[in-house]
C-alpha cells in the first residue's frame, strides 16, 4: 500500500 | 497598470490547456519582471509553478505589483474566442475587478474583446527550494506523454527507474504488467529515442499516474520535457514555453507503507 504525503511537506511556506 | 501583449494566442491558450485540469483558480502575480503563478491541485499532491517572462513578450509592462484572481476554466472559455494567431492583449488596471482581452485578427481587420471578472484567492505560496537531483532526464515531450498514456492502460502508479542503462517506467495493475525502457543514448539519428540523462545517483521512485497525465497537457508548448529525480522529494517535469519561460509541475512520490 502506497502513501502520499502533501506537496505541502517538501516545501517550506514562502 | 498591467498589460502584456502575445503575438499570437496560441501560447496562451496552451498555458491554460496544461493548468486547467490541475488548478481551478489561481492568482496571477505580475510584476515588473512579468507573469508568474504557483498553485496545487485540489489534493495538494502536486504543483504547478508558471513563469512567463515580460521582455520575451511582444510588448510588457506592469508598475505595480499586482494578483490577478482567475478562474481558469473562464479564462480557457474566453481563450477559445480567439484564432491562434490572433495578436493577444491582456489587461488589468491597479484596482480593477476585471481583466480584460483584445484578440486582433491576423489582417487587423477583427477586434475583440472580452472582459473577465476577477476573482479573490486565498492562495498559500510555498518556497520551492533549489534542488540538485540525483538525475534529470531530458527526452521528447511526445513520447512521455505516450509512455504515461499506455502505462495508464495497466495500473494507476508508474514506477520510475534511471540509471546508467537509461530509464525504465513500470506500471502493474490486477490485470497484468507493463515496462518502457529508453536507453540513454544521445545521438542525431532520426528516429531514436533521443534521451539525454545526467545522473549523479540512481533513483526509483513511484508516482500516480493520474497526475502526470495532467502534467502531460504540457506537451503542445514544447519538444521536450525534462523529468528531474531524487529519492524521498517531488518529482519536477519541466516543459520550457521557448525563451519566454517555463511551466513546472512537481509531484509527492508514492512512498512504500
Amino acid at each position: 500500500i502506497y502513501k502520499q504525503r502533501s506537496i505541502r511537506s517538501y516545501f517550506s511556506a514562502a | 497598470m498591467f498589460e502584456a501583449t502575445f503575438n499570437q494566442a496560441s501560447i496562451l491558450k496552451q498555458v491554460l490547456e496544461a493548468t486547467k485540469d490541475l488548478v481551478n483558480d489561481a492568482n496571477w502575480d505580475c510584476s515588473a519582471e512579468g507573469i508568474a503563478l504557483q498553485a496545487m491541485d485540489s489534493s495538494h499532491v502536486s504543483l504547478v509553478s508558471l513563469s512567463l517572462r515580460g521582455d520575451e513578450l511582444a510588448s510588457y509592462r506592469c508598475e505595480n505589483q499586482i494578483s490577478l484572481g482567475i478562474n481558469m476554466n473562464t479564462m480557457t472559455k474566453i481563450l477559445k474566442c480567439a484564432e491562434n494567431n490572433d495578436r493577444t492583449i491582456i489587461r488589468a488596471d491597479d484596482d480593477a475587478d476585471v481583466m480584460v482581452f483584445v484578440f486582433e485578427s491576423e489582417g487587423r481587420d477583427k477586434t475583440s474583446k472580452y472582459e473577465m471578472k476577477l476573482m479573490d484567492i486565498d492562495s498559500e505560496h510555498l518556497g520551492i527550494p533549489e534542488q540538485e537531483y540525483s538525475a534529470t532526464v531530458q527526452m521528447s515531450s511526445k513520447e512521455f506523454s505516450r509512455i504515461v498514456r499506455d502505462l495508464s492502460t495497466i495500473g494507476e502508479n508508474v514506477e520510475i527507474t534511471v540509471d546508467k542503462e537509461g530509464i525504465t517506467f513500470g506500471a502493474k495493475g490486477e490485470s497484468g504488467s507493463g515496462t518502457v525502457s529508453l536507453k540513454s543514448n544521445p545521438s542525431v539519428d532520426e528516429g531514436s529515442s533521443n534521451i539525454t540523462i545526467d545522473l549523479t545517483d540512481s533513483v526509483k521512485l513511484n508516482f500516480a499516474l493520474r497526475y502526470l497525465t495532467f502534467f502531460t497537457k504540457a506537451a503542445p508548448l514544447s519538444d521536450n520535457v525534462s523529468l528531474s529525480l531524487s529519492a524521498d522529494v517531488p518529482l519536477m517535469v519541466e516543459y520550457a514555453i521557448g525563451d519566454v519561460g517555463f511551466i513546472r509541475y512537481y509531484l509527492a512520490p508514492k512512498i512504500d507503507d
